[in-house]
């Protein structure tokens, strides 16, 4: 039975996406057996492992109305790569469309019982916000990483996020945890980036990872050329941390 | 009649609060009424003028369903910063509520008659999506500034954001026009930068602002003391860039 991992946080533009990507790719490296589903009608996970979304017939909107059968929307990019169920801009209605359904907070995971036979861990990405797209992430996964980036607005999302992640435990998936909070575009020279560091630390202090991620430049060039970083950009310092995080992930996700 | 102006795109942390607080607040500086909405769950624009969301009855929730008149949600923080409709955390069920009314869409556009008498620019700052938040600001718009990060993956956003304006500019809101892009973060030492920048101008000939926002680690600083930054550290550049901005902005909307 494959895990199911669910990368999430309200707040924009903090790493969710670049996170999923890297982590689902250095996990694969490792020789795990890993899917990577899109739930984002934004579609960056799709472009940043390379996938042309133009072509696509079979995403994740067809898979969850049942309309394509998930097998067929599998696509693994490059012999290496994890596979991926890729996002195209159709999905953007489904929260409408899901809002009028019975089980509205299942259909994912109803989709993800047959492929978790086949994987050892299933990543979803997230869209910034906590509508119906990812509370059907929250009721599928066993665990979320909660990227935050170090900066004040993003502490203010996150007691949000643990309020809500705690009403779906309770109502609607009670084997949800907390794989870690993962502190991104981490720069050790600024005074108030340590200032957060050290807020998230207290709060939180068994969750957050050993690892963090350093801001890095050539995080967009690697997006830009739809190959994850750890492999578009192997020696920098980020690349090197999601390594690293990799590791950690496992040992807390596989090793239970 | 005060011109309605929504700062939207579904690309998360592309500095959609920073723009919105910092050009209403200069706009305030320069004598105008200015009146920010803060459309956002996550409630960082009513953080970033220094609300506290703790102590809040009347927030853009109560506004939007009929519980408080707009009058008793209206905050002025300080005698010279804009006036602000705050939001907080109830604002997250707000899109499932909204999809069972009959005009889900014309709620907001509702409450702002009677407040556009008497000021002259509503600034609405949008949450990260393009669900029914965000729809209700731009069919209660005329205007929308568009912030995009200078980066790969938000240029993918951009196009599916074009052709949801155009949907709702034929069927919603005829009046609904662009009234800018504003290129944020900005860094002309980075190549992909530059490209980035390049490729935006050549698809948007017209519709970039001159101005673009460099990045400037006081941003972060000023909304942690819940003050827009062109008062926490005007001699910034990110700060004087929006005071250019405002000054722009207004040619482009109070001189029609
Ligand atoms: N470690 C890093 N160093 C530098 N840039 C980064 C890093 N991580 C992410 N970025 C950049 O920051 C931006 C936001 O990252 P990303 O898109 O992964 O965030 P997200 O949380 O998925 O955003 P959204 O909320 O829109 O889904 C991207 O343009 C990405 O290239
Ligand atoms: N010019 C800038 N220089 C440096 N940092 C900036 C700049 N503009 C915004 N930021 C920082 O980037 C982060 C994202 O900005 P902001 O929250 O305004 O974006 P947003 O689009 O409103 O995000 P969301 O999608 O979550 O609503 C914030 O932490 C902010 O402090
Ligand atoms: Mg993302
Ligand atoms: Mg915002």
């Amino acid at each position: 039975m494959a895990k199911i991992i669910a990368i999430t946080n309200q707040k924009g533009g903090v790493g969710k996406t670049t996170t999923a990507v890297n982590l689902a790719a250095a996990l694969s490296q490792s020789g795990k057996r890993v899917l990577l589903v899109d739930l984002d009608p934004q579609g960056n996970a799709s472009t940043s492992l390379g996938v042309d979304k133009k072509g696509i017939k079979h995403s994740i909107y067809e898979v969850l109305f049942g309309h394509s059968p998930l097998k067929k929307a599998m696509i693994q990019p490059t012999s290496e790569s994890p596979w991926i169920i890729p996002a195209t801009p159709d999905l953007s209605g489904a929260e409408i469309e899901l809002a009028g359904l019975p089980d509205r907070e299942q259909q994912l995971r109803r989709c993800l019982e047959k492929p978790s036979q086949e994987m050892d861990v299933i990543i979803i990405d997230c869209p910034p916000s906590l509508g119906l797209l990812t509370l059907n992430a929250l009721v599928a996964a066993h665990g979320v990483v909660i990227p935050v980036q170090c900066e004040f607005l993003a502490l203010e999302g996150l007691s949000q996020l643990m309020r809500i992640l705690e009403i779906v435990r309770k109502r609607l998936n009670p084997d949800l945890q907390i794989t870690g909070i993962l502190l991104t575009m981490y720069d050790k020279r600024s005074k108030l980036i340590r200032q957060v560091v050290r807020e998230v630390e207290k709060f939180f202090p068994d969750q957050v990872f050993e690892t963090n991620i350093p801001r890095n430049i050539t995080v967009s060039e690697s997006q830009s050329f739809g190959t994850p970083l750890i492999w578009f950009d192997k020696k920098s310092k980020a690349a090197k941390a999601y390594q690293k995080l990799a590791k950690e992930f496992s040992k807390r996700v596989f090793s239970k």
